[in-house]
């Protein structure tokens, strides 16, 4: 029930999404490599995306352990 | 340390869930980690309220975001009982905090760690079999159009902004890559899952690593 305007709108995000797709799947060198292309996302820019769905952020870089990295490496 | 590990091997992962529009990766991947955690004790698994930690953990921002690490120290510090997901269903929205009597069952724990593991890989190996899976902040901007395969280009470190769970890792092919479980459902990438390069801190997997301890 969307009125054709929007309609519009999300199409033309939606082929945007499938330009980056070519771009992406551009770089792909082997069977095992990443894929891209259209899931559930595809009928939003970028900038939507993560405006909805990436929101989470790291505390303060001192609230995190960072481990002697020679010691670890040997002990590995 | 073995070439394949996977939690979901030994029944100890629970089932992808769906964040929908709800910027609460960060619940989701701290809930998954405690539910992980508490079968790895020999507990059953259980699915525990994601919206009990959206609601409930007053350093973060609900819906609007928030991160793993003050959401660990919530639970630890007001040693609260995480609920079963029946009992405080998900409701794709923030609410008020629900309290529960002390008879409620309910999941709290007895700590947590956090590590910065970038450079380590080898040590984030060893953390994840000994502690269970892992939650971590990664860069996903690359994520949106992902459909398969192991992520190796086009994902940075240095703009952490979305919450997953490492469950395992697989060094036995061409290209090692970690196993993540992420919260947008079974519909994106590998059932819900994706595969990221290990070794040179893809997507920042190793920056901003946590777990519970029970």
């Amino acid at each position: 029930p969307a009125p054709r305007r929007l309609l519009e709108e999300r199409y033309k995000v939606f082929l945007e999404s499938v330009e980056r797709h070519k771009y992406l799947n551009g770089f792909r060198q082997s069977a095992g490599d990443a894929f891209y292309g259209i899931n559930p996302f595809s009928d939003l820019s970028a900038e939507e995306f993560s405006h909805i769905h990436l929101k989470s952020y790291p505390a303060m870089k001192d609230d995190y352990i960072v481990p002697n990295k020679t010691t670890s490496r040997e002990n590995a | 340390l073995p070439l394949r590990f996977d939690w979901r091997d030994k029944n100890l992962v629970t089932s992808v869930k769906n964040q929908m529009d709800c910027g609460a990766c960060w619940a989701f991947s701290i809930v998954d980690t405690v539910e992980s955690a508490y079968a790895i004790k020999g507990q059953p698994l259980m699915e525990l309220s994601v919206q009990q930690v959206i609601d409930c953990s007053y350093m973060d921002n609900g819906c609007n975001g928030g991160s793993t690490l003050s959401a660990l120290k919530w639970l630890y510090q007001s040693q609260s009982k995480l609920v079963r997901s029946s009992v405080y269903p998900f409701k794709s929205r923030t609410g008020s905090c629900h309290y529960f009597p002390a008879t409620e069952f309910g999941v709290s724990i007895k700590g947590y760690k956090a590590y910065e593991l970038s450079g380590l890989e080898d040590e984030m190996m060893r953390v994840l079999i000994h502690n269970g899976p892992l939650a971590v902040i990664v860069d996903a901007l690359s994520w949106q159009d992902y459909l398969g395969g192991i992520i190796q280009h086009h994902c940075s470190s240095g703009h952490s902004n979305h919450a997953v769970l490492v469950v395992g890792y697989d060094t036995s092919g061409d290209i090692p890559y970690w196993i993540v479980k992420n919260s947008w459902g079974t519909s994106w990438g590998i059932k819900g899952y994706v595969h990221i390069k290990m070794g040179v801190n893809i997507c920042g997997i190793a920056d901003f690593v946590a777990y519970p301890e029970m």
